[in-house]
């Protein structure tokens, strides 16, 4: 009695999903959207998995509703019984999803003993998209029955060792050259708990690959906590703007002058801000901030500072780095970038600087024809000389401005609500 | 509009329906069409012991109340025997 393997897995964890929209005229697709992702994120929280949202026949994960006979051998029953079916991982169907759109589905949550929770019912659905056949574990997640909705779900144990057995768990994650701090004890609770601002110093010679900036000699962060400067040094997140804004290696980064936050799934990590040159060596030394950054689709990390970019390859600068923006194929005149991100809806990368934007395909390396355009042609309510933009893990591109921002509605191209909202109340609980 | 019944409860499964159910399900063997349903008695009650363990309901190898409620619930389309 225990989750059952079914042999295939994916060969790769940062897997990509995409929602198809034949047969959904009477649902609205955010919230099917939002469902799908938080079934996904069940799966990602207790493993290295990854999932992105792309706008693509080619996505690891295909998501269709469908009626009746549909194509693969197992057709749907109407309202009842069976609910939906999902492929396990490899080619063709493999890994697509395919729910009976004549049931009575719930969205984001709704509760009435009538209907039927999507977001259940996926989440299970993605456990076999995952490699994951039925466990007759009662309350197991992949038992064969329908349980209803739980609101406050937590994965089973006998589901979350499935799962692990295929992609290990989150804690083994190797990230790259980046040091994943994760401290002895467990980690406080919270963005609005402040680290006590003492300085960390070590009598033997520091480790630093950097001379100390100061007399204080700091001890390297790449063997301990990272340095907590002086507390006159350091900006205050309730009480600034940002320069970028980055999901890196999952992790949320806000960069702030020589600073950097760094925000987990559990909240801000203590003893930042740290020196973003404690995590990235051999930026300038005189660099007084930086301009946008983002993690690119082969997950080296790009900082745009000034006329120049730098590409890491986690700590390091990749060789032959920096080069001018115009090796990017962006134009002379352009003394720096505001804000970089890869767009959910097609994976695209998009840069902008003052009122204008550019879309550059990282996989040609080229900055696409037709370009630069003007923010507001499709950016509705998104304005000009912003700070920064990212694609968050709920798979919305926010757009940073001062110390405001706007969730961007990618299917109804604009923002959700022409008032920014505050970044520090919403990030930072302040 | 009739009331639907709670919990969207089909007709009871009648005897092909059993069949129907269990090798949808992968607890019998598609049938042979050249041979026909001639699953055994035996396969029959097998199955639906196998049925019952993975359902947590009492294991009788019988077609009792318990296992046709549990055949009449909302599920997943995935078998739950694979080869």
């Amino acid at each position: 009695k225990r989750y059952t393997l079914h042999g295939q897995k994916w060969q790769h964890v940062n897997l990509t999903w995409s929602l198809r929209t034949r047969h959904l005229e009477r649902m609205d697709h955010g919230w099917v959207r939002s469902d799908l992702h938080k079934a996904l994120e069940i799966w990602s929280k207790h493993s290295k998995l990854t999932f992105r949202e792309i706008n693509s026949e080619t996505a690891d994960i295909l998501v269709y509703f469908e009626k009746g006979y549909h194509g693969d051998g197992y057709p749907f029953d109407g309202r009842g019984q069976v609910l939906a079916h999902a492929f396990f991982p490899g080619t063709g169907h493999g890994g697509d999803a395919h729910f009976d759109v004549e049931e009575d589905w719930l969205l984001n949550g709704e509760q009435n003993n009538e209907g039927t929770s999507l977001y259940t019912v996926a989440a299970h659905e993605f456990g076999h998209s995952l490699g994951l056949a039925h466990s007759s574990v009662g309350g197991a997640l992949m038992s064969p029955w329908y349980q209803g909705l739980q609101s406050d779900f937590e994965l089973p144990d006998d589901d979350r060792l499935g799962i692990q057995v295929l992609y290990d768990s989150k804690n083994d994650k190797k990230w790259g050259n980046i040091p994943v701090y994760r401290p002895a004890a467990p980690r406080p609770n919270y963005p609005n708990t402040i680290p006590p601002r003492t300085t960390v110093r070590t009598t033997t010679s520091s480790t630093s690959t950097t001379t100390p900036r100061t007399t204080t000699t700091y001890t390297n962060i790449r063997t301990r906590q990272p340095d907590i400067p002086p507390a006159n040094d350091k900006p205050d997140f309730c009480n600034t703007t940002f320069d970028a804004v980055s999901i890196i290696r999952k992790d949320l980064f806000f960069f702030k002058g020589k600073y950097s936050w760094r925000l987990g799934d559990k909240g801000l990590y203590s003893g930042y801000p740290a020196l973003i040159s404690r995590l990235w060596y051999n930026l300038p030394e005189d660099m007084n901030q930086v301009d946008a950054v983002y993690e690119r689709q082969d997950h080296k990390i790009v900082f745009f500072i000034g006329r120049s970019f730098y590409v890491f390859n986690g700590n390091i600068l990749v060789p032959g780095y920096p080069k001018p923006l115009t090796a990017l194929g962006l134009p002379e005149r352009l003394d720096h970038v505001d804000a970089v991100t890869v767009w959910g809806h097609n994976s695209k990368t998009y840069i902008f600087s003052g009122t204008e934007y550019w879309r550059y395909d990282d996989e040609t390396d080229r900055m696409e024809l037709g370009y630069p355009r003007d923010i507001m042609t499709i950016w509705k309510g998104v304005g000009y000389n912003l700070n920064a933009a990212f694609q968050w893990h709920d798979g919305a591109t926010y757009f940073l401005k001062n110390r405001g921002f706007w969730k961007f509605n990618d299917l109804r191209m604009r923002v959700e609500q022409e008032e920014p909202r505050s970044i520090g109340e919403f990030w930072f609980n302040c | 509009r009739p009331v639907e019944q709670s919990n969207k409860i089909r007709s009871p499964p009648v005897h092909e329906d059993v069949y129907g159910y269990l090798t949808k399900f992968g607890y019998l063997p598609e049938s042979d069409l050249a041979t026909g349903n001639l699953q055994t008695v035996d396969q029959l009650h097998d199955a639906l012991r196998t049925l019952q363990t993975y359902g947590n309901i009492p294991v009788t190898g019988k077609l009792d109340a318990e296992t046709k409620e549990l055949m009449r619930k909302p599920r997943c389309g995935v078998p739950d025997v694979t080869p």
